[in-house]
């Protein structure tokens, strides 16, 4: 079963 | 103030047509220096959006202080409508503007259209994305790729984008069965933008939401070419490049669970 990502978890906020 | 002319409606209108299905209100941060940038990312945290109209993007372009309008994307598609794709188009704005001014211009007519779009506050986080190094780099035409996310997505919710030195391969699995297509590097020198170039430091093999991929394509209006740079278990970047700037798409990537 495939489970989308977040950009979260690879970007940090500015 | 802010004055930015395009020489012609139809490249807003297209950038706008391209994110405005991805992140409803956004903020265009615009200065002397770098025209208009805009960072935006839709509600699911999936997709991130990164524009950047360079002063070159402008027939003429000034910004004495640099400003952020805070834009609902939906109500600027309806003024952008009312213009045609062939007028001038001219963004104006005082320094700390309420409003912001759009004025369409008939090249041969002596029409003047004005139209006054409300500013809203806008509170987004901004995330830092460091330039990459890249697995793999792949350049072929947009309406190439435009059709397969299209295609592939009344197959499947996934498409597999799978890279190596000799092919990049799309890969779709669905309740119906299953397809593919692959591409290998070739050059046309008659139109070099039929091309297809692809880089590879390491295979890559990466899924992606097929939802995702079909508003990405949307900005495949904008230019002839695409890049896609991809890295093993990361976001991946969609590339269009603009007459100056470009439209950029991060994408995250789905897991085996």
């Amino acid at each position: 079963k495939l489970k989308q990502s977040s950009l979260n978890s690879f970007f940090k906020k500015a | 103030m802010l004055e930015g002319k395009f020489d012609q409606a139809s490249l807003l209108k297209k950038i706008i047509d391209s994110i405005r299905d991805s992140v409803k209100l956004c903020n265009f941060n615009c200065s002397q220096n770098d025209g208009i940038t805009v960072q935006a990312i839709d509600d699911s945290r999936v997709l991130l959006i990164a524009l950047k109209m360079d002063p070159g993007c402008f027939q003429e372009f000034r910004c004495d202080r640099d400003m952020v309008l805070g834009l609902d994307l939906e109500s600027l598609g309806k003024i952008l409508k009312q213009g045609n794709n062939e007028d001038y188009l001219t963004l104006i704005a005082e320094d700390n503007p309420d409003s912001l001014l759009i004025v369409f211009e008939d090249k041969k007519k002596d029409r003047i259209s004005e139209f006054s779009l409300k500013l809203m506050d806008i509170d987004s986080d901004v995330l830092t994305i460091d330039d990459m190094d890249n697995d793999c780099s792949i350049t072929m035409p947009s309406a190439d790729f435009s059709k397969i996310a299209r295609d592939f997505k009344t197959m499947s919710e996934s498409l597999q984008i799978i890279v190596t030195k000799e092919s990049v391969k799309f890969k779709a699995e669905g309740q119906i069965g299953s397809g593919s297509v692959i591409f290998k590097p070739h050059t046309d020198l008659d139109n070099p933008d039929e091309s297809i170039k692809i880089d590879m430091n390491q295979p890559v093999n990466l899924t992606f939401g097929a939802k995702y991929l079909n508003d990405i394509v949307k900005a495949s209006t904008l230019s002839s070419t695409i890049t896609i740079k991809l890295t093993d278990k990361a976001p991946a970047l969609f590339e269009f490049k603009l007459p100056s700037g470009y439209l950029r798409y991060y994408l995250a990537p789905k897991f085996e669970d």
